[in-house]
């Protein structure tokens, strides 16, 4: 891994006497290339790189006799920090009911995720209520209906002819009469470049006003997630991120990718297809993940 | 490269990250920028505006020599099972897929072995009858590999040209889940020999190195033998296909463009490539 080949450059750095910056440059072309192949987006890798070469000057590695673990260290901190250090909570409404919005790409996860996050939520004593505003996939209301059967929780439809933001005004009014105090929706998948698609997103928030507005993402996504998760959060002004599918072998730098271009807490992981599989992000874990 | 005087190490630093920048990989990359150095060294180049063509050549000549689509005419029924990991757009492939044969005046059968997911069936049965073909389907819960054996039965008696069999998305790390899959085909070959004739795999456009390891894993697993590349309609490049057509062998047969029946056409590696540096 990344620390073995740290050992090797900086044993074939050291054998010519004292280390240089050049030589720490060198090395941290090695933490480039374990970055950019684990999927971190490559300017943020530079914005990374310089972040960990400030901290390795400062902390005297050009005189440690243990250069690269230091340098390896150094990394998984720095990597954890960035990823972490904020608010993975859902944030409940002043006054019921607490609306929460998914969006993101294609098959992300956002439907299983709508099903599983509402399940999270019940057993922390919420009532919720799941919304089919996805009006376009061929089955996605039933879809939706047959995850909320599984669990035994109302879906809230009204087909696929009536427009979203007034299936959620309808929904939030519904959940008020029933006592629902948690209300999510499931939203069509979307390229970040449909206008028109975005523009709807845009009228649902206006429309409900969201306590969270989550973007669900593939965590195998490679260098395009920073493209995505820029412009859903430039067009929606995000609260949150959830990472899916982190049950595969995908390294997952997206996770990385999508902090720093946002500043959006990942908030949940999806560790599969059943659902009860939604857990908390650790940024430790996710740091040790990305550096393989 | 536009206005650049001479070619210089930060040229090349430039290209190879356009080519990260698509998704080809850090390995990948650099081994390219290698061979365009030993190319603008063997054919003497000296203007940097003639770089970018000489990469896009050296792309090419790594995804192969085949040209793309797939070609149905040699069996009857031609058997394709499409199999991926979840969410990468196999069943509105298939949709997609089931159109482009009907429209040459092929008769197309759909098989709905994808038992396990919530209103899966449902959603490739909306696209059989979207395009007008039968679909064969058990109840959610069934055995794929009824569904498929059904499928198979159904296709031969019927004539049908062309059998288009959906699984459920898996993730190739779960090998109870890449068993199963070895049963359907195992259990499709028994009741044709030969068949399938093509399988499939379906690859998100959006998905970074990981691709490398879904084709090598279902490859292992079921011998794929070509590779749909969906959601080109995007801003991702789906540049990790280069890795996998070399360090696998498995050509790109088919590009989905959109959710729309008509968004696939068939692969074509020079537009691919120059989409790269787009
Ligand atoms: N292994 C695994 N599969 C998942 C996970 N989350 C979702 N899936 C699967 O991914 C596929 C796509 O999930 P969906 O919930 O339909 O995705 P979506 O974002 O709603 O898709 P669209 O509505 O088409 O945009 C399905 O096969 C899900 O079962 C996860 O954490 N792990
Ligand atoms: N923009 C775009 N969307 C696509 C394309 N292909 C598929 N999709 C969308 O991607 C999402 C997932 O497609 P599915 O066909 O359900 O994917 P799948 O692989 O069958 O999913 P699972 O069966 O759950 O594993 C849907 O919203 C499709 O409309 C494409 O080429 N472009
Ligand atoms: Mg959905
Ligand atoms: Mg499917």
């Amino acid at each position: 891994g990344l620390a073995e080949r740290l050992q090797e450059t900086f044993k074939k750095l050291r054998g010519k006497g004292r280390l240089t910056e050049e030589d720490v440059d060198q090395a941290l072309k090695e933490v480039r290339r374990a970055l950019i192949g684990a999927d971190v987006n490559f300017l943020v890798v530079k914005d990374f790189i310089a972040k960990v070469k400030e901290r390795a000057i400062g902390s005297d590695v050009l005189q440690s006799l243990t250069p690269a673990q230091q340098v390896v260290k150094i990394v998984h901190d720095e990597l954890a920090e960035l990823m972490g250090g904020t608010n993975s909570k859902i944030e409940l409404a002043p006054s019921p009911p607490t609306v929460i919005m998914m969006v993101g790409l294609h098959g992300a996860g956002k439907t299983t995720t709508t099903a599983k996050l509402a399940n999270l939520l019940r057993r922390q004593g919420r009532r919720p209520m799941l919304v089919a505003a996805d009006i376009y996939r061929p089955a996605a209301i039933k879809q939706l209906q047959v995850l909320g059967g599984q669990l035994n929780m109302p879906v809230f439809s009204m087909g696929d002819s009536v427009a979203p933001p007034d299936i959620a005004r309808a929904a939030v009014d519904k959940a008020k009469r029933d006592g629902n105090d948690l209300v999510i929706i499931d939203t069509a998948g979307r390229l970040h470049i449909d206008e028109e698609l975005m523009a709807e997103l845009r009228r649902i928030v206006d429309t409900v006003h969201p306590d969270e507005i989550l973007l669900v993402v593939d965590s195998m996504t490679g260098q395009d997630a920073v493209n995505v998760a820029k412009t859903f959060n430039e067009m929606l002004s995000l609260t949150g991120v959830i990472l899916t599918k982190l049950d595969g072998d995908t390294r997952g730098g997206a996770a990385l990718s999508v902090k720093a271009v946002t500043g959006c807490p990942i908030k949940f992981i999806g560790m599969g297809e059943k659902l009860d599989a939604l857990e908390q992000f650790h940024p430790e874990r996710m740091a040790d993940r990305i550096l393989g | 490269v536009t206005g650049r005087k001479i070619i210089d190490e930060s040229l090349y630093e430039e290209l190879e990250e356009t080519l990260i920048q698509a998704d080809v990989g850090i390995d990948t990359a650099l081994e390219l920028v290698e061979n365009l150095r030993a190319e603008v060294k063997k054919r003497k180049i000296g203007n940097p505006e003639e770089l970018p063509a000489v990469l896009k050549e050296l792309i090419q000549q790594a995804l192969g020599e085949e040209t793309g689509g797939i070609e149905t005419g040699a069996e009857q029924p031609f058997v394709i099972m499409v199999v991926g990991v979840n969410g990468v757009g196999k069943t509105t492939t298939i949709g997609k897929l089931a159109n482009f044969y009907k429209e040459q005046g092929k008769s197309v059968i759909m098989g709905a072995a994808d038992t396990f997911r919530a209103a899966a069936i449902d959603q490739l049965e909306i696209w059989a009858d979207r395009v007008g073909v039968q679909v064969i389907k058990h109840t959610e819960g069934s055995d794929p590999a009824a569904v498929a054996f059904d499928s198979l039965h159904a296709a031969k008696a019927r004539k049908a040209d062309v059998l288009i069999i959906d699984t459920a998305g898996r993730l190739h790390t779960k090998s109870n889940l890449m068993d199963e899959l070895k049963k359907v085909r195992r259990v499709i070959g028994r009741e044709l020999p030969g068949a399938p004739h093509e399988i499939l795999l379906v690859v998100d456009a959006t998905t970074g190195q990981n691709a490398i390891s879904q084709a090598k894993l279902f490859k292992e697993a079921v011998d794929v033998t070509g590779l749909a590349l969906t959601k080109l309609d995007g801003t991702a490049k789906g540049g990790v296909v280069v890795a996998v057509r070399q360090s696998l062998g498995i050509p790109i047969k088919m590009i989905g463009v959109g959710e729309g029946i008509d968004d696939l056409r068939p692969f074509n590696a020079k537009e691919f490539v120059d989409a790269l540096f787009a």
